[in-house]
């Protein structure tokens, strides 16, 4: 009778973590898992942030549904928390609106603190610690050292920060490249400080000779799963289906100053859609190369605006200024569905367009689209395209790897990564990388290339139900591209199993 | 950094570390539960 209700959304959000031991005796510490920024960073006991009282924490998980709006839309206000790091240079604008305000006080008893004073073995090495996200959270502290394990894997010797004031619910094991690292690029450094980089996570298992090689493969495993695998110094033939294509890491920031590229930026060379199974149906909404930045640490994908728009102009989402977001009809379970399809080089991957929905609870069946315009002339591709996505991060030889993710636990099949990834082959597309902005152009055809070869993407997508009961409502989606050009021809068949329950397969952040 | 790999993965040059997954509206609502959890609340 007060014209609305308080509707909370369905429980879609995912970030990926890891549990640390800390200090002598132990003390526990819950940390996101991030390939979008480099350092570890615990929260400190002393931190203001930490509301010593449960109530004094706001949630936003609350909606407010405005009634007497015919769509009866859900309002949501929810902060998108990427954990890319804003690096230094004037074009760093922050990425994502956030409701998140510093004056808020966070509950840091769900994922733990650490006391330095309360271990024997902490040493302090008296250095300050800053560090900004691209959600406008922050931290800052000092770094130090201390008897430090990660599952039963004692990693002692890691350099970490304690922040002893921070406005993040939870801290984070960096484990991008040391270029981003805030000793190096972080935007806090004072033009006294010397910038250097030094030995984060992945770089203390290589130097240790726990692992051959700087390179990890991330397996994010199905979207409703309660965990997923990273493989630091290998690659697992049985978590992906189809072939392993490699592309080079690309360098944004050259003209910064920065003459190796600080994050995992790969080109992505088309981006288009395909309706059903039809092969007529394929739409290629750009060609324009578009760094794109595959980031664990960010929970849906952003776009360049005008992208979006076409992306939403083609699926039938519109923007909500209420949300901020587009929206759209759920797409049912079952029902002949739209795929987006990214071209990495000569080499696709396709993901449901329902993997990129956020299902909100209201009666009306609205969604919204996990896809969100940004200011960046750049893409991040977070957990709700890596879901679907097998990636081997290189930071040796600066490549990614990447297939369509087999989460249809088909056993493991562990191969060593010395020197380059086992089985992996080089994109038809490797060498035409992105090399300035321009602005985004419509159309185009991502799905044969111009006159000098005669590639052609041919797709076979079959969407099937399969019964039995550990796929109920699984969907089978092979598609098949076929590339002959005049060097040689390969033929890529992948074959990508997704969960129709789109609800559980996107997250947003608070 | 001396690192001592659990036994299981000792010497297979290679570290196996698996991550927890955890869903929720907010960094402190969230949970391992992927259940839907929808509630409808008149104020």
């Amino acid at each position: 009778d007060n014209d609305y209700e308080l509707v909370e959304l369905t429980n879609q959000n995912s970030f990926y973590s890891v549990e640390l031991d800390i200090g002598t005796p132990p003390q526990k510490v819950t940390v996101l898992v991030d390939t979008g920024s480099s350092d570890l960073w615990v929260t400190g006991s002393n931190n203001p942030y930490c509301s010593t009282k449960k109530k004094d924490t706001i949630d936003s998980s609350f909606k407010q549904v405005n009634k007497d709006n015919s769509a009866s839309v859900v309002e949501s206000v929810f902060t998108e928390i990427s954990y890319d790091t804003t690096i230094v240079t004037s074009e760093a604008t922050a990425t994502l609106d956030s409701t998140a305000s510093t004056s808020q006080t966070i509950d840091c008893t769900a994922y733990g603190t650490f006391d330095t004073s309360k271990s024997s073995t902490f040493e302090s090495n008296k250095t300050e610690f800053s560090i900004t996200y691209g959600d406008s959270t922050f931290a800052s502290g000092t770094w130090g050292r201390d008897q430090l394990s990660l599952n039963d894997l004692n990693i002692t010797g890691l350099s970490f920060a304690v922040a002893n004031e921070t406005n993040s619910t939870v801290g984070v094991l960096g484990i991008g490249l040391p270029g981003l690292e805030s000793t190096y690029s972080g935007i806090s450094l004072s033009s006294a400080q010397k910038s250097y980089t030094y030995n984060n996570f992945p770089m203390v298992l290589k130097n240790s000779g726990a692992i051959k090689s700087t390179a990890y493969s991330l397996f994010a495993n199905s979207s409703d799963s309660k965990h997923g695998t990273i493989l630091f110094g290998a690659v697992d033939h049985g978590k992906y289906a189809g072939d392993l294509y490699t592309i080079p890491i690309i360098n944004t920031l050259e003209h910064r100053g920065y003459k190796d590229p600080i994050q995992f930026q790969v080109t992505l060379q088309g981006v288009g859609t395909s309706k059903g199974d039809k092969e007529e149906n394929l739409t290629t909404l750009t060609t324009t190369k578009i760094p794109v930045l595959l980031d664990s640490g960010t929970t849906i994908s952003y776009m360049p605006a005008e992208l979006v728009q076409m992306l939403a102009d083609q699926v039938g989402a519109t923007y909500s200024p209420v949300y901020g977001y587009y929206i759209m009809d759920c797409i049912q379970e079952m029902e002949q569905e739209s795929s987006v399809i990214f071209d990495f080089g000569g080499f696709y991957l396709s993901n449901w367009l329902s993997d990129f929905q956020l299902v909100t609870d209201s009666r009306s069946n609205i969604c919204i689209l996990g896809i969100a315009p940004q200011s960046d002339p750049t893409i991040i591709l977070g957990d709700n395209f890596l879901a679907n996505t097998y990636v081997v991060y290189d930071l040796d030889n600066m490549e990614i790897s990447m297939a369509h993710a087999n989460s249809s636990d088909d056993g493991e099949y562990v191969d060593i990564i010395d020197g380059s990834v086992p089985s992996a082959l080089k994109a038809p597309g490797y060498s035409s990388t992105w090399s300035t902005y321009e602005s985004i152009v419509s159309g185009g055809n991502m799905f044969s290339t111009a006159s000098n070869s005669s590639t052609s993407y041919s797709v076979s997508m079959s969407h099937s139900a399969t019964s039995s009961s550990s796929f109920k409502g699984q969907k089978i989606q092979t598609s098949t591209s076929t590339f002959s050009n005049s060097k040689s021809s390969s033929t890529i068949s992948s074959t990508r199993i997704s969960s129709p329950t789109s609800s559980s397969s996107t997250r947003k952040e608070n | 950094a001396s690192i001592a790999s659990p036994s299981s993965a000792t010497n297979k040059d290679y570290i196996k570390v698996n991550f927890q997954k955890k869903y929720g509206n907010s960094f402190e609502s969230a949970s391992n539960d992927t259940k839907d959890k929808t509630r409808l609340v008149a104020r």
